[in-house]
């Protein structure tokens, strides 16, 4: 799910480091 | 490796020089892009043209109503205690003078404060201000509201220090305000020289007598266009990341530096996007606003026209404060999505641009962060932007090629990394 309109990811900050960090 | 691709193309591939060289052909050839101007409109078609001609997608025009003022012939000459002819530019919304102008005394006060106590000397003058440069927010605020407090006291007209952190004898024009209830009364900025010169003057006691002369007008507000293109997202297209710069800008100079170079990174991010064959997952969208020195009109009506979305919006940036070398990236938006930017940001390691400072704000985009969309502005070495900013200097005399290289990558791969994310930026 795309959408985080409420600030509520149901992905962790990890996951988020991680996918940035595939783009370097 | 999305990040080195795009900072090698821009920086060091064949990429290189292109925004200052497009920027170049439309400035050279079209010229100021005065709000109203047929010099405006030309550059929106233009504009039109070389964003379809570049491949991009949903190229369209949305129409606006904006101002329409024109500053006309315009002279100011120092008479008492001698005959000096005094640079100016009428500021942006000014009133003009009887054709025969105003001849009057002057009165040279530093601050509003110093107006006030001196208000009963004020009826009858010209008042001059002549305020220090702390910083353009504060400054800023004598060219907007300089008229409107003069009047205030009775003055005949204002002429306000220009708000510049050098002069080489350079006036520096700008939008300024009138207030209801309020007399309306002719105001121009004069050179930071004459302002001080004056102020001397006036501390020895000495009568100073100028006729200012100024056959500005306002005409009926007239149609215009935010001009938009975009990279449609693959998975999720009605998301949106939106970089921005404003196509208008005031009537000297050739508005290089404000903001052609801050309209053209944004082009250019969304061109080294598509010529590395990408296409992130969510839209990426240009927009070149219109009439943005006028207190963005173009803005606000892009804003009235798709609010309606605005859940859709995981980012708005815009870059008009140069596009020097860049610095870091200002940025406005919840606490976690402050980290996810920092992280977005690290990508440009190989270029030592990693900060991730406060007060993303823009004109052009506040109306967007005040509703809680987070928001980016690009930061870059402001120290030569107030020599150039409204006056005849604005041209791309100003501009650096490779700074511009640098700024368009950062510009780049910020926009494509927050697009093409799984999840839209949290917000507060």
């Amino acid at each position: 799910k795309a959408i985080c309109k409420n600030g509520i990811s149901k992905r962790t900050f990890e996951e988020i480091k991680e996918e940035i960090a595939s783009c370097g | 490796d999305v990040a080195k691709a795009i900072i090698n193309l821009a920086v060091y591939g064949k990429a290189q020089n292109r925004s200052y060289e497009r920027l170049a052909l439309l400035v050279d050839t079209v010229g100021p892009r005065l709000s109203g101007s047929k010099n405006l409109e030309k550059a929106i078609q233009i504009m039109y043209q070389n964003l379809q001609q570049d491949g991009l997608e949903k190229v369209h025009l949305e129409p606006v109503r904006i101002p329409h003022w024109e500053r006309g012939e315009e002279s100011a000459v120092m008479l008492e205690p001698r005959i000096h002819k005094i640079a100016i530019l009428g500021l942006g919304s000014s009133i003009g003078t009887p054709p025969e102008g105003i001849t009057a005394e002057v009165l040279v006060v530093t601050s509003f404060d110093e107006l006030q106590r001196r208000a009963s000397e004020a009826r009858g003058k010209i008042v001059v201000y002549n305020q220090p440069y702390i910083n353009y927010s504060r400054t800023v605020q004598y060219r907007t509201q300089g008229a409107v407090e003069a009047a205030k006291v009775g003055a005949l007209a204002s002429l306000i220090r220009s708000v510049a952190s050098f002069s080489i004898y350079s006036p520096h024009t700008g939008i300024q305000e009138y207030q209801d209830g309020v007399p309306k009364i002719p105001t121009a900025c004069i050179t930071v020289e004459d302002a001080e010169m004056m102020s001397r003057m006036a501390s020895h006691g000495i009568k100073i007598v100028i006729q200012l002369k100024m056959g500005a007008k306002t005409y009926p507000d007239t149609d215009s266009f935010n001009t938009v293109a975009e990279i449609t997202g693959s998975k999720y297209p009605e998301q949106v990341v939106l970089v921005s710069g404003h196509l208008d800008s005031w009537d000297v100079g050739q508005g290089a530096m404000d903001d052609g170079g801050g309209a053209f990174i944004s082009w250019e991010a969304l061109s080294l996007i598509k010529d590395l064959g990408l296409r992130p997952k969510r839209t990426l969208r240009l927009v070149l606003w219109t009439a943005e020195e006028q207190g963005g009109v173009g803005a606000f009506q892009y804003y009235q026209l798709h609010k309606v979305n605005i859940s859709n919006y995981s980012l708005v940036m815009e870059s008009d404060a140069g596009t020097f070398l860049p610095t870091g990236l200002q940025f406005t938006g919840s606490e976690k999505a402050r980290a996810i930017m920092e992280e977005v940001m690290s990508l440009l390691q190989p270029l030592n641009i990693t900060q991730v400072l406060s007060h993303g704000e823009g004109t052009d985009i506040n109306f967007w962060i005040q509703a809680g969309v987070p928001g980016a502005s690009l930061l870059d070495d402001l120290y030569k932007y107030f020599f150039f900013h409204h006056s005849h200097g604005d041209t791309m005399t100003v501009m650096d090629p490779k700074q511009m290289n640098v700024a368009a990558a950062v510009w780049a791969v910020v926009s494509y990394v927050v697009a093409d994310m799984e999840e839209m930026l949290p917000r507060s």
